[in-house]
């Protein structure tokens, strides 16, 4: 069973994937984000850290055998055990295929929406209504394959339904307001049920859904 | 959060490019 | 073993990851690029085609069982074989490690850089320069992690260097002249050792690398 240190800064959606990796897997996970353990903007541009993880992001994983691992997906798939990975062919492909949609498809058109509202980048109004529309076409492929199914490959949580559910994190926190999320009741009553386990929960604690879609911070 | 947030490399662009290159291809494959 | 067929367009790099990890794992693979087999543009709107693939995206793989899936890495992983895919939980990590890095690092600088040259997009002389120095960056950090290897994981060939590589064909085909790429000899022998093997040849025929740095295509 995999054993070591994630290295990130606090309340980060891409360590979250690794962290409730570990809760299902049992695997023993310490989380370095706050100091001294872990200075976001100085520790990872630190020589030692650099010469271990040279693109000096984060999250990044250290096992207590000195396996380094960067890459957020690679250090959830670490972290997993079988019933999260897939224990066919068939099954992994397809919780590999979920965590590409999530980062091909959905944090592309989510951030461009979210990160106005938070302050980060420049509002743009066209570009904020064409990830809009990008938003809704994601939310309806996955409402589409959720209408027949409780979790997104086999009967039980995956590693796809745990990056999924990171990266739609912040829109159903930030801009997913009822009237918007309300033709895709298939995704949070999924999104809903994910959260509400306990493993999800340990990490993430109690996940508010947006009731009043928040406007760019100007 | 929000602060780290903004350090986090997006490629805003994609859609854009995914987009550029779908019709290009069409183009070339009539 | 699996068998089915692949819908793409004609030298798609995204389509080569799964052909070149048949070639390897002896999947029987039928490739639909051409009419009357596939028509990029139509086939891949018709009702038909969405009910299985609802992003209408291409690559996509059908199963002669029925099975479907899209994503290329998921696509590429479901072809391979054990030696490919990583025959221990930190070689199957560290596979995933580098197939994530050739999406989220090597993709977009990549992208900005070529599709200008390709007539794909407008130049932007910002962009481009800016594109440039990120792929000096990733470079760096490949040519780092390959002075002491043949291969990026293990001893042999694996989905990671099937990856990297078909990330940075274009790059190579297109504006990594041998000024610009001198630097970086370790990767460049990796990516000629790549491209000379038997399978990735079958797929990619000769590939030349490029002797004068293509400018945009006004």
């Amino acid at each position: 069973m995999a054993a070591g240190t994630l290295y990130t800064y606090p309340e980060n959606w891409r360590a979250f994937k690794a962290q409730i990796a570990a809760q299902y897997s049992g695997a023993q996970l310490k989380v370095a984000s706050t100091p001294p353990a872990f200075t976001f903007g100085q520790t990872n541009r630190t020589p030692s850290f650099l010469s271990s993880f040279p693109l000096g992001k984060v999250p990044v994983f250290q096992g207590d055998d000195g396996f380094c691992l960067f890459e957020s997906n690679a250090i959830a798939y670490y972290l997993s055990n079988e019933a999260l990975r897939g224990s066919s062919s068939e099954a992994s492909a397809q919780i590999m295929q979920w965590a590409s949609f999530a980062d091909s498809e959905i944090i592309p058109p989510a951030s461009t929406w979210v990160f106005p509202t938070l302050g980060i980048i420049q509002y743009n109004k066209q570009a904020t209504e064409q990830a809009k529309e990008e938003v809704k076409r994601v939310l309806g492929v996955l409402n589409q394959h959720l209408n027949t199914r409780t979790f997104l490959v086999g009967e039980r949580v995956s590693l796809a339904d745990i990056t999924v559910v990171c990266s739609l994190l912040w829109l159903y926190k930030q801009v997913l307001e009822p009237s918007f999320r309300q033709p895709f009741a298939n995704v949070t009553r999924w999104f809903v049920t994910c959260i509400n386990q306990r493993q999800f929960k340990a990490v993430l604690g109690e996940v508010k859904l947006c009731d009043k879609m928040a406007q760019f911070d100007a | 959060a929000v602060q780290y947030l903004s350090q986090e490399k997006i490629w805003f662009e994609k859609t854009q490019y995914d987009e550029a290159e779908r019709r290009f291809y069409e183009g070339v494959n009539g």
